[in-house]
């Protein structure tokens, strides 16, 4: 499903080099359960922004199904992007005048389709990751841990196909993060590839296999 | 140091009321180093955020070094905020404009003080949370745990007695957790007091002990 080839990702900051990733290369088997472990700093949010489509490398190629994606086109880009794969971002990215079920609701505004089903679909992966009474709260009206599952809500609305976790149980307490990995182990039962970037040991446990990262480079 | 009777908060929304706290008493002396643990949503954030006097309860009542919060001025509310406690928030609160070492400065900048102590102060701490080399950056040019590091750079520059910690450790990996939990370890050495909302079993294992929430309420 992926492969990436020397990925490279430079930050110019004045006359400063900040070299985040330094050549990656990374095989990711369709239906593959993967955990990114690293220190902080070591370029998985970087990394995992490039597998989505969401950021360029500086140099260095990334075949997705086997397509480089620096060839696709804007539409094309845009479709991978919406309807293959879900994005949990570290830091939400939530819309704040937004309550939790229209954030939840937004990718699926992009392919068309009726009100109420949309709504429906939006309310009931609400209900899977435990905030069936929380549906009409607004970002700043949650907690941190509630910040993240609507976070995961909306990446996994649009039944995509890939699915990339950046420390999706961070802010959780040991059982609700339980609950999540639950979530995530039964998607994957369902053939999705999913990728998470996490220092949980219970993710890192149940994946197939873990990636570790240090300084811009896969290591081991 | 601290205690609290029958602390409530209400969030009315609409005609709905969410009970985010339902009756907290809590007694911290000084020098203790407290864990806060519970579900996601049972209310740490919010009793921390009436603990370090940037929220009022609802009703009940909150003696911080004997005296009523609720009574004091705003002059010596501000005061108690700046001087005594550092706050290290959930979401960073970090502010986007300014690099890392101008939001630790910004806390020394109400006490007055030369700019050439101030600045040497911020870099200091920076140094202690292992950020020397990103002392130039904005937020946005941070990693998640870079960002997480800086709130709590940010938090103790001020050499604050009381350190209220909501998840320090959230977005950090085993060893850079570790570092912050000796740092932590080093400031309660020194005789501070330190309450830390957290579900990192490293930390917990350190605290005199563990506080548990659950539905707005201290259980146990
Ligand atoms: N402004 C608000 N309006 C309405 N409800 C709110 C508001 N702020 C918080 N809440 C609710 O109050 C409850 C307690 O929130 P709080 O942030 O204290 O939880 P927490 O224990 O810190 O959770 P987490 O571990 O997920 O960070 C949550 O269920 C949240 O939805
Ligand atoms: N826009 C930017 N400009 C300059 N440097 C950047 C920028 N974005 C990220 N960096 C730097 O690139 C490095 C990698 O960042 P990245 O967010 O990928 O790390 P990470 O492994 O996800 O860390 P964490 O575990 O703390 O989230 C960091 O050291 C960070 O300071
Ligand atoms: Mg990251
Ligand atoms: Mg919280």
């Amino acid at each position: 499903l992926i492969e990436t080839k020397q990925i490279k990702k430079v930050y110019k900051m004045g006359n400063i080099d900040v070299n985040a990733l330094r050549g990656v290369n990374l095989n990711i088997e369709e239906g593959e359960f993967i955990a990114i472990m690293g220190p902080s700093g070591s370029g998985k949010s970087t990394l995992m922004h490039i597998l989505g489509c969401l950021d360029t490398p500086t140099s260095g190629t990334y075949l997705f199904r086997g397509r480089e994606v620096q060839d696709l086109s804007e539409d094309e880009l845009a479709n991978t992007r919406n309807r293959e794969v879900g994005f949990v971002f570290q830091t939400f990215n939530l819309l704040p005048r937004m309550k939790a079920f229209e954030n939840v609701e937004l990718p699926l505004m992009y392919s068309g389709g009726r009100a109420a089903a949309i709504r429906k679909r939006a309310l009931d992966v609400l209900e899977r990751v435990g905030l069936e009474d929380r549906v009409n709260h607004r970002p700043t009206e949650l907690s941190g841990g509630e910040r993240q599952r609507v976070a995961i809500a909306r990446a996994l609305v649009n039944n995509p196909k890939l699915v990339l976790a950046d420390e999706p149980t961070g802010n959780l307490d040991s059982k609700t993060g339980h609950e999540i990995m639950e979530l995530f182990r039964s998607l994957h039962k369902e053939g999705r590839t999913l990728i998470a970037v996490t220092h949980d040991p219970e993710i890192s446990e149940y994946a197939d296999r873990i990636v570790k990262i240090r300084d811009g480079i896969i290591i081991d």
